[in-house]
């Protein structure tokens, strides 16, 4: 199954690096930052988008225009596999509420759903588009799973499931991720 | 089945982005650094190395002291999922032969198989050193098929598979890597 393996992969290669140092990351943004955007209204978790399509844009205000990229978090730098200084970062991006209040969220994508919606897209990997979305929804419950059982990342994430069902609401991805 | 997802997320999420641009890398960095390092002993492919006991160890000159870091590639700036400007980089290694002679070298380790190794280890993950074993191989030839049927990524690569057998060898990395 797939989706099992990129789920251990997702939080074995990355949650369980980053997540324990966010904290210290969006504090020496804010310290650098005058009027701390995290202070007044700013979420201090990582916000993951799960769509249940696995249509994922690179850019979140292509989505929806109430949403503006704000700035990255400093850049975390890890010896890897060889890699020397491997470079993890998350960026913030200020989002405008249904009475035009801005939210400072550090907020991104899974990335392994790319991987879930190329491979339907590539015959040789024999997986269709069926297969994604049960793969997409078999995904979110292994890394929950995971996460519930994980000290480490406990409380320093959210983890949001976007249905495709109000696509055509302009503005649904600021209303989802401000739900949470 | 775990390394059939992990390959494919390896090739669409990383090589397939960036070998396209691993010459243009190259060329890059000779050009900053006098007496082009890659022009006398370099090898301009990235070289993949693949223990098949999973067992990898973050900085190379840890695993044989006739490797040493030299310098990094400059860094490629994708924006991914929502995260602004993602950094792709890759490590330079000064590797001395049998005969004492330099020759500079980009390689790595197949990060997937990191996730291979730990979900090995994690009892809820239902996953034995058996299976593992039996995973990197299936991982490697997974690889193979798909990077052979790749355009972008022709001959930009060499995937080097590691057996355990040798060791106590303290200079078998480096022999391995030097033998492609
Ligand atoms: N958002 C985000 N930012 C990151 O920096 C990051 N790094 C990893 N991941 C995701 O976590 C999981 C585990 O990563 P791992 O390194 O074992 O595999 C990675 C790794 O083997 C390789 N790869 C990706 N980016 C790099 C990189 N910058 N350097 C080396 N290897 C890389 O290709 C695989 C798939 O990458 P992604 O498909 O981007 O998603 C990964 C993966 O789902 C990230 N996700």
């Amino acid at each position: 199954n797939v989706a099992h393996g990129l789920a251990w992969s997702f939080y074995l290669g990355y949650l369980n690096l980053v997540l324990p140092r966010l904290e210290d990351s969006i504090a020496e943004f804010s310290a650098k930052n005058l009027g701390d955007p995290f202070q007044t209204r700013g979420f201090r978790k990582l916000l993951i988008l799960l769509p249940v399509n696995a249509n994922i844009t690179h850019k979140l205000e292509d989505a929806d225009t109430n949403i503006r990229f704000y700035d990255n978090l400093p850049n975390t730098e890890i010896d890897r596999a060889g890699v020397r200084g491997r470079v993890y970062k998350h960026s913030v991006y200020r989002i405008l509420d249904e009475n035009r209040q801005v939210h400072h969220c550090v907020v991104e994508y899974a990335t392994p759903l790319l991987t879930l919606y190329k491979m339907s897209q590539e015959s040789s990997a024999a997986f269709g588009e069926r297969d994604r979305r049960e793969q997409v929804l078999l995904f979110y419950r292994t890394l929950q799973d995971i996460l519930d059982c994980s000290l480490e990342c406990r409380n320093r994430y959210r983890l949001i499931l976007l249905s495709d069902e109000n696509e055509d609401d302009p503005h649904f991805l600021s209303k989802a991720i401000l739900k949470n």
